[in-house]
């Protein structure tokens, strides 16, 4: 899991950069 | 990436998963078609050109890096959208994103490709290929120019390149998933989609195969960064440690 946090939160994230 | 199906979907099933994905690509394109129109005059000046190929390697290097992780951000969101990926397991997602996603990118590029004087969308505008030239990658250059050039001439809806795209994130010949079945099945669930899209439009038969014969060059391109990028590590370790983290763990072994 540690090597992918990032992919991680934006796959757990509902506001997504796109929304932003 | 896609095997022959064995199952059939309903009609209604292979609807709503086209909407979903087209829905999906709208909300996250980067750009929208009238954008890209409007953008589309916006060509770099030969002197802005000559000032992007004297920049120093490393420095070129992390300006493209830059945009292709805000890219795959956009690609993440993509997948995330489209009904029946975010119940696949998270290892499994996450596996898709990380061998598909640079696939998918190259699928859309074709959007921002100019045909009539080969240029490609860069940092808001029109580059060409020589503005490139600093990163020292002139063949990955070169193919990702004749890919788009080649994706341009099948003239994609918006509808088949998003439904195309999304065939090709959904592989379930990925290496490492944990569930393939879910993964094929969706996957099987959009190429239907896809041949009704076609089928609907009354494209030529042969369009499906010409956009899956694309499919090699695409995968070369992908092999290609990865070789160039182990390359400029070597040479510029500081440099590669310092690019984004998700840069670093989507193409990171």
């Amino acid at each position: 899991k540690e090597k992918h946090k990032i992919l991680h939160r934006l796959l757990q994230n509902s506001t997504s950069p796109v929304d932003l | 990436t896609h095997s022959p199906l064995s199952e059939g979907f309903s009609l209604l099933e292979t609807e709503r998963m086209a909407q979903s994905v087209v829905k999906s690509h709208v909300e996250t394109s980067q750009y929208s078609t009238e954008e890209l129109k409007r953008l589309a005059w916006n060509l770099y000046t030969a002197e802005e050109t000559r000032t992007y190929q004297s920049k120093p390697m490393e420095a070129m290097w992390q300006q493209c890096v830059a945009h292709l992780t805000n890219a795959i951000q956009y690609v993440v969101e993509f997948a995330k959208r489209i009904s029946g990926f975010m119940e696949l397991c998270q290892n499994d997602q996450i596996i898709l994103l990380k061998a598909g996603c640079l696939s998918v990118l190259l699928i859309q590029m074709c959007r921002a490709y100019n045909a009539t004087n080969h240029t490609l969308l860069f940092d808001g505008k029109f580059a060409s290929v020589q503005l490139f030239k600093s990163l020292g990658c002139d063949d990955l250059v070169n193919a990702v120019f004749e890919l788009a050039k080649s994706m341009s001439r099948l003239q994609l809806t918006e509808e088949e390149m998003a439904l195309f795209s999304a065939v090709v994130l959904f592989s379930p010949d990925r290496p490492w998933l944990t569930d393939r079945q879910p993964v094929q099945r969706l996957q099987g669930k959009v190429y239907q989609a896809l041949q009704r899209c076609l089928n609907r439009e009354g494209a030529n038969e042969h369009k499906l195969n010409k956009m899956l014969a694309k499919l090699p060059a695409i995968k070369s391109i992908c092999n290609l960064h990865i070789d160039k990028l182990e390359f400029f590590r070597l040479l510029h370790p500081e440099t590669a440690y310092s690019f984004p983290p998700l840069y670093r763990e989507v193409f990171g072994s």
